[in-house]
């Protein structure tokens, strides 16, 4: 199963996430 | 010493060459390593072969064969070999002892201690599983990376707008790049998006991923393809083949979007705050059917919130 999150941010949007590395319910996405 | 010390030497003279050596190894297996990597996408007919079967036929037989009581001696043996195969962490488990689970099903839904997953309170959106990032980055012309290289449309995946629908404008004639421009993106905001594979083993509830509220659904009744990151390689627009629900509304930035993607033998699909969604249903719909509900009331989320969960079936 899969859980797809499209939104809209300003162009500053910072990721703190990398491609294919796990993730825990609850770590930071972006700010 | 004198032995050591000519040998010494004679290692040293070795050391360019034998660095060269190492140096051209590493090369061939990385020039291999992006050649396996090469995007290799499913023929048309692989992909109508794949949908012809009877996957979500078969998931609901497995939902209800995982829906049977086992017997208590039986429920250690069997839960312990899927916790095996999966890698899956009993110890974060709100219930460690795997004779309380009556059968898969209750497992595959297991709830996780309450401190286990720490909110994060310094960024403004959080993850709402357990999982693998698939990809993420911004949305451009309308196109969605699933992974890097294979893509979706966004139009197909959301559906026409149904802010605009609702005033009866119809968007299917509009290009993908169209249908973004048409979405309302503020000027100084992009759009984004962020993939999230739960694989066997994880926990398979979710959660709220910002403080957001919900004004529609939106589910679409598709197939149940597998969207392991392999397939999500090999076949283009797997998202928008899959059965999915599509929660939408607003956040601090602007438009927001929580789906909720099936897959194959994970089709039932349930979300507390809506216990009309039934999901996996045995009628047939043709390919691009959906159906709306409006929440005249929208519904909030905070940060971290248990939202729903994926199920066996």
């Amino acid at each position: 199963s899969t859980i797809v999150l499209i939104f809209e941010a300003p162009n500053d949007f910072d990721f703190k996430i990398e491609n294919s590395k796990k993730i825990k319910f609850g770590e930071a996405v972006g700010t | 010493v004198n032995t050591a010390v000519s040998k010494k030497s004679r290692w040293r003279r070795l050391g360019l060459p034998a660095g060269a050596g190492l140096a051209l190894y590493g090369g061939y297996r990385q020039f291999f390593y992006v050649e396996k990597e090469e995007i290799k996408l499913a023929k048309n007919w692989h992909v109508t072969l794949y949908r012809k079967m009877p996957l979500k036929a078969i998931s609901r037989l497995w939902g209800r064969f995982n829906d049977l009581h086992l017997p208590v001696f039986l429920r250690h043996p069997l839960l312990s070999i899927y916790v095996w195969m999966f890698g899956c962490n009993l110890s974060e488990a709100e219930i460690e002892d795997l004779k309380h689970y009556r059968n898969l099903g209750e497992f595959f839904r297991r709830q996780l201690k309450s401190h286990v997953r720490p909110i994060d309170d310094a960024h403004s959106l959080t993850s709402p599983a357990d999982g693998k990032i698939l990809h993420h980055g911004q949305v451009k012309n309308g196109v969605v990376e699933q992974v890097k290289g294979v893509t979706y449309s966004l139009r197909g995946f959301l559906g026409p707008a149904w802010q605009r629908t609702r005033h009866g404008e119809d968007i299917n004639h509009l290009s993908d790049k169209e249908y973004q421009e048409r979405l309302g993106v503020k000027p100084g905001h992009r759009l984004y998006h962020t993939i999230i594979y739960l694989a066997p083993g994880d926990y398979h509830r979710f959660h709220s991923p910002t403080q957001w509220s919900i004004q529609h659904r939106r589910h679409f009744p598709g197939e149940l393809l597998s969207v392991s990151p392999g397939v999500a390689r090999w076949v283009q627009g797997l998202f928008n083949f899959n059965e999915r629900v599509v929660y939408s509304g607003t956040w601090e930035h602007g438009f927001f979007s929580m789906t909720a993607v099936g897959a194959t033998n994970v089709g039932s699909i349930k979300i507390y705050c809506d216990e009309e969604l039934t999901t996996n249903n045995s009628r047939k719909q043709p390919h691009g059917t959906y159906f709306d509900k409006s929440f005249s009331n929208p519904i909030s989320f905070n940060k971290g919130e248990m939202f729903g969960e994926f199920n066996l079936g």
